[in-house]
């Protein structure tokens, strides 16, 4: 007889770790740093704080073939309240970033998936010290994750009055990897991550002793994201249920208007009319059995209506053309850089932007292909590039109609932002071939591909010149 | 503030369908068919039972640009026993398949993201009739996921005394989905699932009204795949404390032989000697704090010691060079065609058995690149070719060396049979870069390919001579 049981969600990503990009110690290592990188990030740049980040890797000791190591990770940013802490480091799927905004995390799972590799290759608790802004203490907490509950288990507590006005967290993983094999990528997001964050300054310790210094070279930051309220267009029939429960809306017209953005009182009433729903019903109506019907074409009529405004893209926050550039010179010293950021669009009612940044000679090593780096949200993404849609779209463009014949020394740069990523794993690796996107990803290398054979342009008349 | 909150596994699947493939209305009506198809060939086929697959789509109304669909799967498998039906639809994670067994499916989660895309898609319930061997009653119901608690809400239940022997599963799940585009997928989903399967009879209709049949070809069957025990070296520390706390073992001698895979006595107090250990010992005291040490130095032990047998492979069931062979022939008429089954190999203490086929000429039409079918615990893989280890190895490879010369009429199917399948997400489209799998389909395609070339060698001496 077959034998039934339920899973909970941490034995779930502890069993099939390599879902979350922990299949092997030497991407468990990468993967870790990433994880409390991003969320170091999260807590600042969201918050318009200048980040200083602090990235340490020390062996931990080994035992046989295995090799332990010990990450921590500091930041300044805003620090977590002491009763989420627990829940926040050791329940799986416990977040503050569910709600509709552009952050680098959206799952509520990084670093849980890392505490669980660690507690299963090493044996060791997370280590976390905290303190907001504005708060007297500092926090400390040592726990593991009890995997049965999904719940977290404190081994140790404690907190101090804070004598200055340090705020900010220090998180600690002790984990099985692979320091030698790692190495490069663990660099290279690193690098990557700087780049496209001038304001940021970010100090980087390897297990052999070697410190990495990126200083902060502005203290000019882009705006910040914000939350925005859902869009018509994204709307299914479980948020609308979860929306009408929630909302303290007494007609339709108010549940329109209120709880959607892109919805004005005209529009509300015009869509309304049209769809054939009275503007002045109790939405709670909608919830009972006999009126499925009618909740169906409110859904319906909300994803399909064409009146609604686009969904508002001043909540996003871009790189910034200025920004691509300046990372770009400074990575690779190239002869001619330029870069664009396009317009906002929307997919499934979530607005995103595409921007694109090209470097051509100079210090670019001549290549068969263009050198990609894809970022999303502004996470450098340097795994499974074949099936990403930025890698789709770059690989398919003629490079012939812009002048460029390869072998060339050319660097391609392509960031998503969105309030969702449609990323194809929680691992963030890479990017679902959204149609919208890939068409908006396309526009942009393009736009700048336009410029690049300009320039060449101009530049094989100039070495014409020359020769006579 | 930040606003923090807990999400249950229903709602993170609910919200990221597209994670688990239903990133939109064509690929889930795909991934739909395809969860419920696997679903009844485990019912089947691992219990030794011929298959007999009933699979319907219809319309099923439509609003504004929508389209509904009615999908439903009938099958003549186990059937559910009816404390367990709630359940098995209702709550995520919940499965029979968590136990180390080559089945297709080991999430828990198949039928469930297909159930959470039709309710907020379509609103209707899911309707399941079931009735298992031996049972005198056939019980039905329909009933919604509950995403807020991941729990079944039951809207209709019943039971009627059986009058046949009957036994097996029928489900129905409304959705919205786009026929005319999903459409080829299906087709080849369902037609290269037969192939490798000519004990299934297989019964696909569609929205249009066409019967597609695939009659069963024969009445042989392949061993059915069984359930093993852990095999040493796929043990980390959450494993090992569970598996202490719920062995009866009264010593660790006993532990080892016990519990594990390939573990014989003298094997078990030759390793406990090895890594310091007291055979006699309770293991219930490698549970307590202060002998954390010793429980991690048996846990890295038990993983790294090279004396145990290898993972038994005699629990997994490959599809066999014949089946390969005659599934080949029968789907492209080519002129020559062999297959290979490998000796099974290990991968983190997980068995798993490489299978390959090639079929050549005849009715195969001429290409730029080998024709790739790849295929894991008997389910053929569709999307995602680029970043399959499978396609990383057969693009890898100078067919010139088999005496092949682009474009060729060649066909490369590989099947990976394990207890473990490493896909790279929870849709189950491409299989991770495992070295051990690497080199085991690089062995695997190789050797086939050797035969390849001896034939059009000798095709090739053949046509001179003709021509002299
Ligand atoms: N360094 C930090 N500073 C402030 N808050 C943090 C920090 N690290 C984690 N958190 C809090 O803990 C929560 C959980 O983090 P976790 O990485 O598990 O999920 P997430 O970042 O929300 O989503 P994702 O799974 O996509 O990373 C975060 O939402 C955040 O509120
Ligand atoms: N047609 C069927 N016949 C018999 N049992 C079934 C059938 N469909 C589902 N089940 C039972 O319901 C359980 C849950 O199915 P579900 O598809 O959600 O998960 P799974 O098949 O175990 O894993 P996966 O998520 O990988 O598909 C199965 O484990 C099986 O016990
Ligand atoms: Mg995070
Ligand atoms: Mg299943």
């Amino acid at each position: 007889a077959e034998k039934f049981r339920e899973m909970s969600v941490a034995e779930f990503f502890a069993k099939n770790r390599e879902l979350a990009g922990f299949s092997n110690p030497v991407r468990a290592l990468y993967q870790t740093v990433r994880e409390l990188v991003e969320n170091s990030l999260d807590a600042t740049d969201t918050h318009r704080i200048l980040s200083s980040i602090y990235v340490r890797i020390e062996e931990a000791g080994s035992g046989g073939d295995k090799k332990i190591y010990r990450v921590t990770v500091e930041d300044n940013g805003i620090g977590i309240p002491p009763d989420h802490i627990a829940n926040a480091f050791g329940r799986v799927l416990y977040s503050s970033k569910y709600v509709i905004r552009q952050t680098r995390g959206m799952y509520g799972l990084g670093v849980k998936a890392a505490i669980l590799y660690g507690q299963l290759s090493a044996g060791k608790p997370v280590r976390v010290l905290t303190s907001t802004r504005g708060s007297d203490y500092v926090y400390y907490r040592a726990l593991y994750i009890d995997t049965r509950r999904n719940e977290p288990r404190i081994v140790e507590a404690g907190q101090w009055r804070k004598s200055g006005s340090w705020h900010g967290t220090r998180v600690t993983i002790e984990l099985e990897g692979d320091w030698s094999r790692s190495r490069s990528r663990i660099l290279e997001y690193i690098k990557r991550t700087a780049v496209i964050a001038p304001y940021a300054e970010i100090f980087f310790e390897t297990p052999e002793g070697v410190m990495y210094y990126f200083p902060r070279s502005t203290t000019k930051m882009p705006r910040p994201p914000r939350e925005a309220k859902p869009h018509p267009h994204g709307i299914d029939l479980e948020q609308l249920k979860t929306m009408i429960q929630a909302s303290g809306a007494s007609t339709l017209l108010e549940l329109l208007s209120r709880e959607f953005q892109s919805v004005g009182g005209t529009t509300a009433l015009r869509f309304l009319r049209e769809v054939g729903l009275d503007p002045g019903m109790n939405p709670r109506l909608l919830l009972r059995k006999e009126n499925q019907r009618l909740l169906v074409a409110l859904a319906d009529g909300l994803r399909s209506y064409k009146g609604f405004r686009a969904p508002r893209s001043d909540y996003l926050s871009p790189i910034g053309e200025d920004l691509i550039r300046i990372g770009l010179r400074s990575m690779y010293s190239p002869e001619w850089v330029d870069a664009v950021t396009r317009t906002p669009r929307a997919y499934q009612g979530h607005p995103f932007i595409v921007e694109a940044g090209i470097a051509y000679g100079g210090g670019i090593e001549p290549r068969e292909e263009p050198l990609l780096l894809r970022y999303a949200n502004k996470i450098p993404l340097l795994y499974e590039e074949r099936e990403d849609v930025i890698y789709k779209v770059v690989s398919s463009i003629n490079w012939k109609i812009y002048n460029v014949d390869f072998p060339a020394p050319l660097v391609v740069l392509v960031h998503i932002a969105s309030t969702k990523v449609p990323y194809k794993g929680v691992g963030k690796e890479s990017i679902s071939e959204v149609p919208e996107i890939e068409s908006e990803v396309r526009n942009a290398v393009q736009e700048v591909g336009r410029r690049l054979k300009s320039y060449l342009y101009r530049k094989g008349r100039q070495e014409e010149a020359r020769r006579k």
